[in-house]
């Protein structure tokens, strides 16, 4: 079940930049791929990190990893990274 | 670009009153394909450094080098920014390019290609490759863009259908850049005519619809009978007026040789030319000489054919021909009601998205299967109309640098031309239009305004369901919805509200407040005028407001009574508050379930 081929990339937005000066966003993006793939390493993992504007990652998650992230406190929504269009 | 903003009374050079030392200082971010970095669009002739604001990088990847025009590149999709696709030189060019004189597509739109603010810097976001725009990368470019300090961004992007604000990226970017005071600008969507298309949805972002011009690109088809034909297309090929066999049928290779005549959208290969019938209405570039004519003209032209023994004609050059009934929506543009916030009307705004003519990318064809290789083509979308209002937006930042983008989108609306319901049927009403088609000049002067700030958007997201939770993650901020608001009371610059029964006696109430951003003393007085066909009865309480100073606020209350609504059409009027010089021009839009 964790065949890449059983992943895809989720969006994980977690709303404002916590005003906090400890806050590291991208350490906290980490902690929550280590937590909820119980992987030390999470290479290949992480697409995109969030940090300068607003909070949140793109990770690729299997779908019970994509509930549990959902499920995690700080968390505002999980979504697909789906494709859009020029129009 | 050659015809739009002249059209819209944003002339060229001194005609056009200019801050020119703010306008230099004016950053657009375009989330896009990127740009030609080496078009005459973004040559930095005239400009100085960066303006001191500016934080971003040029990072556009092998062989792309920025300059003090284009002074920001970052790329999302692995590409590099450089354009290949044509679009976002388009865009970026439409909203900020330099004034380029003497630019058309083979001849054809000859003028001064420009953006709305030529001496603005522009900085490109790459986030699309020819499958689409992924959602993480629109997200990583709004991080970026906020962070970098444009001014306004402008995005040609969208879904098929709204998507909930949390997880749409082009809504929640929006959000967090309205919260920096950076207004986006956003295209509505191309899937209309149908109705609950609009796929820019979020009351913080300003959405556009998608209006023709007074200029039109047009096709003859002349018949050897002497009998003239006017068709669509941008057709650049030069038949010389000889006069070639017309030959009805399906396939191009019937016809090598001769004009080939398929109601069907085909365009042959082999044959002169291609006459087909026209079901957009609208003038594309086509990769062979090809004339679209209206269904009537058409069959005239089969007629001609079966009556004739040797059937002859030419297809002509295009020519821009001045176009009477312009604006007039496009028929592609997205339309409400908004499924997602019912109350909330969308599109916002008109603005010029047909048959544009602005930069474009070598790399990329102007149409499908062509072998040219333009810097200028014609285009037309919601993506074409979305920089004018952006480039728009700017241009008023320019002499209000501290307005906030609620303001920006507030004198946007209340200052646009009225439209009219041109066409029957839901697609031609407010639900096309939203308040109007955008006025560059008046909308620097609307003497009053809808303001808003981001509290009065979570009060908004409270009425849609969201929770205090949900909405403190989002904001940062510590949220109590207090569980009795209304989206509808959002201080939005358009009034509008969905019934769920069409017979009832209802009564609709709207609270809203107005800043006066005009003169100090003023008198501004309501006016409500009734769309063709309404039975609405509207009253405004108070329904004088007596401004004392800048910046003074003062609140009232629209009320709208009603019954016996038609459920197949919205009922709407428009309040207009008037103090002689200043009309600021609200739509009120009921509607019902059906």
């Amino acid at each position: 079940t964790d065949d890449r081929q059983d992943k895809q990339v989720y969006v994980v937005y977690m709303g404002s930049l916590p005003s906090r000066p400890d806050y590291t966003p991208m350490s906290n993006h980490l902690s929550i791929l280590q937590e909820v793939t119980g992987e030390s390493s999470i290479t290949g993992r992480l697409v995109r990190s969030y940090k300068r504007s607003f909070n949140g990652f793109a990770a690729r998650l299997t779908e019970s990893e994509r509930e549990q992230v959902a499920e995690m406190e700080g968390v505002v929504s999980v979504f697909p990274n789906k494709k859009l269009q020029l129009q | 670009t050659t015809a739009s903003w002249d059209f819209m009374g944003l002339k060229e050079g001194k005609n056009t009153k200019r801050n020119l030392a703010m306008e230099s200082d004016t950053i657009i971010g375009v989330i896009d394909t990127g740009v030609w970095p080496e078009s005459e669009s973004f040559s930095d002739k005239g400009f100085g450094p960066p303006p001191k604001k500016w934080k971003g990088v040029c990072s556009g990847g092998k062989n792309f080098t920025c300059n003090n025009k284009l002074i920001g590149a970052r790329d999302y999709t692995g590409e590099g920014t450089r354009d290949n696709q044509g679009h976002g030189s388009h865009t970026a060019s439409t909203a900020a390019g330099n004034a380029v004189a003497g630019e058309s597509f083979f001849g054809i739109g000859n003028g001064t290609a420009r953006g709305g603010v030529p001496a603005a810097r522009v900085a490109a976001y790459k986030v699309c490759i020819p499958t689409g725009c992924t959602t993480e990368s629109i997200l990583s470019a709004f991080d970026d863009a906020i962070a970098d300090g444009v001014d306004v961004i402008s995005i040609s992007i969208g879904d098929d259908n709204a998507i909930p604000y949390e997880k749409d990226p082009i809504a929640i970017g929006a959000f967090h850049a309205m919260a920096k005071g950076i207004l986006t600008v956003n295209s509505a969507g191309n899937s209309g005519p149908t109705p609950n298309s609009v796929a820019s949805v979020a009351p913080w972002i300003l959405t556009v619809a998608a209006s023709t011009t007074n200029r039109e690109f047009l096709t003859k088809v002349v018949l050897e009978n002497g009998r003239t034909l006017s068709g669509r297309s941008v057709n650049a090929f030069d038949l010389k007026g000889k006069n070639y066999p017309l030959v009805e049928g399906t396939l191009g290779s019937q016809a090598k040789g001769q004009i080939l005549v398929s109601r069907y959208p085909t365009i042959s290969g082999t044959a002169v030319a291609t006459i087909n019938v026209d079901y957009k209405n609208y003038s594309s570039i086509s990769p062979r000489p090809l004339s679209s004519l209206s269904q009537d003209d058409f069959d005239s032209l089969l007629s001609y054919l079966n009556s004739t023994k040797s059937p002859r004609g030419t297809v002509l050059k295009t020519e821009a021909v001045f176009n009477q009934k312009g604006p007039k929506v496009a028929s592609f543009s997205s339309r409400g009601p908004n499924t997602l916030a019912v109350d909330l009307l969308k599109p916002d705004i008109t603005a010029p998205g047909v048959e544009i003519l602005a930069a474009y990318s070598p790399l990329s064809s102007p149409s499908l299967g062509d072998q040219r290789q333009v810097k200028y083509s014609v285009d037309s979308g919601t993506s074409m109309s979305c920089p004018h209002v952006a480039g728009v937006a700017a241009y008023i930042k320019t002499f209000h640098p501290d307005w906030s983008p609620s303001v920006i989108h507030s004198a946007i609306m209340t200052t646009a031309w009225s439209m009219n319901a041109s066409d029957t049927g839901v697609a031609s009403t407010e639900f096309a239009y939203g308040a109007g088609h955008v006025d560059p000049i008046a909308a620097l002067n609307p003497g009053l305004v809808y303001e808003l700030d981001k509290a009065d958007h979570i009060t908004f997201l409270c009425g849609l369901n969201y929770t205090s939770k949900t909405l403190k993650l989002i904001t940062g901020e510590a949220v109590t919805c207090t569980g009795n608001t209304l989206p509808r009371n959002l201080n939005y610059p358009s009034m509008s509200a969905k019934l769920s029964e069409t017979n009832s006696p209802f009564t609709v109430t709207f609270n809203r407040t107005v800043t006066n951003v005009g003169i100090p003393n003023s008198t501004y007085k309501s006016q409500i005028v009734l769309n063709h066909g309404t039975k609405l009865s509207v009253k405004v309480s108070p329904n004088v407001l007596s401004m004392k100073s800048v910046n003074e606020k003062q609140a009232f209350t629209v009320t709208v009574t009603g019954s016996g609504l038609d459920p197949k059409l919205p009922s709407s009027a428009n309040l207009v508050w008037s103090d002689g010089t200043h009309n600021v021009r609200s739509p009120i839009v009921i509607y019902t379930s059906g």
